[in-house]
């Protein structure tokens, strides 16, 4: 259970931010 | 008949393949080797609100899987992007420009998921092959079935040619195996020769 | 001839050694079972500022593979860490203090390779043991080569003794095997008998 109070609403909560990786320098050492 | 020998030739070179991705051909969409999602162009993730990560007791967020996970190596169930419906896309930047030959299809093993069953695999897909990220319609490079009786890994021959080589490929999903929800994508992969 | 109830004989043990970190032997050096980098005590990272993460549009840092890498057993292309040039070197404190007895270097295997070749692999390397973090010149266990048209995955063992132990081993890469801007290092082990 989960205790009340606006840092623990529910309204606050929201997707995981997803981390973009992207290529901009050609590919990666491999 | 035949001999210990040729069995442990059979064995050792059977298991390098294994090693070697399964496949041994390289996959040019796989993350780590330089390929990325372009994720301006995808459909959108099928948010289930389901796992939360919390800390010290607090919760903090949802987490769902991003489509990063289609090139990822990892197919343990759960290790895949869902989006709603039977119906999506997502565009892969590959590590290089290809002349593509073939792609890779894969999804949980039947046999270790939970549900029994893999209704939430792919079913019907076409694969596009996209001259830069902004081309609505790119060059139809297959049509293909994924079978849900067959292997969990399955891999399939682009049409002869193209002449023309990628950097960007386009997957689109057309349906799925029968799941109302969503459907998921665990490793797609794509294997061609670097121009 | 051989009989069916021996070629499962054969099958079975071989995954099994396949199952067992492919080798059957401890590695001192991984990561998880308490091995780590001496991070004060390696060459520089290559930074390529390639790899860009970002989160909600806004550019936050660029990525690249640490040292730490090489302790851990994930071999996919790309998981390797790579230093500027053809010589290098890293200093890994083993989980415990061992009478090291072989040492393991493993590469992508060349058909994952996007490239197509493995230049970026290690040639000729040296191994020494270090009384301590600080020490300069450590004990020569031996100089090797690693073939790049050999297996993925090649076990070196170290000149007979030493009768000291050492719990602190570094890896110095001489030359690689052509790659003019960096070496990549994928995964290195060290195997021995516990003091």
């Amino acid at each position: 259970s989960m205790s009340s109070g606006p840092c623990c609403s529910h309204a606050r909560l929201s997707r995981t931010p997803y981390l973009v990786l992207s290529y901009v320098n050609g590919p990666p050492p491999v | 008949g035949i001999t210990e020998a040729q069995v442990h030739v059979i064995v050792n070179n059977a298991l390098k393949l294994y090693s070697q991705d399964k496949t041994g051909m390289v996959d040019f969409a796989l993350e780590s080797g330089g390929g990325s999602i372009l994720s301006t162009r995808c459909s959108e993730t099928y948010e289930t609100k389901t796992a939360l990560l919390s800390l010290f007791g607090i919760p903090l967020w949802y987490f769902s899987q991003s489509p990063r996970v289609v090139i990822q190596p990892d197919i343990y169930p759960g290790n895949c992007w869902a989006f709603k419906g039977s119906q999506g896309y997502l565009v892969v930047r590959l590590s290089m420009m290809i002349h593509p030959t073939a792609v890779t299809m894969e999804h949980v093993p039947k046999a270790l998921s939970p549900t029994g069953s893999i209704s939430s695999a792919p079913r019907d897909f076409a694969v596009y092959g996209l001259e830069n990220e902004y081309q609505e319609e790119g060059q139809l490079l297959g049509q293909f079935t994924y079978n849900q009786e067959g292997e969990s890994l399955q891999v399939f021959h682009l049409m002869e040619g193209p002449d023309r080589a990628f950097q960007i490929v386009e997957l689109r999903i057309l349906s799925n195996w029968g799941h109302l929800e969503y459907t998921c994508l665990y490793r797609f992969r794509v294997h061609g020769e670097p121009v």
